[in-house]
């Protein structure tokens, strides 16, 4: 463990618990993409399939079922408990255009043809394109909720933080592993264009508005 | 073949 994967997976934790606090405080999911939480529940449940198998640690374990669990019961308050208050017309991104090729190419390019080994090449190349329901329907609506910035601001950087404990990783313990590196530089990439905005923006107390 | 790295991250 390094302080680059902590801080990650505390910057990870963080940005569920907003969203999660976001929908259960304010009781609404306005500007919320379900369809990316259902993706980001499909990341965990296809990656964490060890959970019960291959015990790393005590920290490794009880994330794994906090980042499940978590991310199930936003997707419960989404469809279920605050269903009334989802907007269904603007989170129109169509996952089958990302869950179907993310699954043709873990089944072409991964490490080792086992079912485990798939699923979870599968769950990296799936979370590397998880968000842009989110962002698809920010673009549509033309701004987003200073909450729900903070969200994706914290989520992106888990990603960007990650990339960082790769390079140390690779400097200090000679592990690399491409296919995580490469989905992690897409997934940070799609960030970009919303962290320049949330840096000239919502840092300077202004709304998160795309220009029109 | 694939060398086994245990999959210590989340």
């Amino acid at each position: 463990m390094n302080i680059f994967r902590l801080v990650g997976d505390l910057s990870h934790l963080l940005a569920i618990f907003v969203l999660l606090l976001k929908i259960w405080k304010s009781r609404s999911c306005a500007g919320v993409s379900g369809k990316s939480q259902i993706l980001f529940a499909l990341v965990f449940i296809t990656r964490y399939l060890d959970l019960f198998t291959n015990f790393i640690s005590v920290y490794n374990s009880l994330m794994k079922v906090i980042f499940i669990a978590s991310t199930v019961a936003t997707v419960y308050l989404m469809y279920i408990k605050f269903k009334a208050t989802y907007d269904s017309n603007h989170d129109t991104f169509r996952i089958e255009f990302l869950v179907v090729p993310v699954g043709g190419l873990a089944f072409l390019v991964n490490h080792d043809f086992t079912p485990l080994e798939i699923l979870w090449t599968f769950s990296i190349y799936l979370e590397s394109v998880a968000i842009l329901p989110q962002l698809f329907m920010i673009s549509k609506t033309g701004e987003a909720e200073t909450i729900t910035s903070h969200y994706l601001f914290a989520l992106g950087s888990y990603r960007a933080l990650y990339l960082l404990n790769w390079i140390y990783r690779y400097y200090f313990e000679g592990y690399f592993d491409l296919i995580a590196v490469v989905a992690g530089c897409v997934q940070t990439i799609l960030y970009c264009d919303f962290f320049y905005l949330y840096i000239t923006k919502v840092m300077w107390g202004k709304k998160l508005s795309l220009p029109a | 073949d694939y060398e086994e790295v245990t999959k210590d991250e989340l």
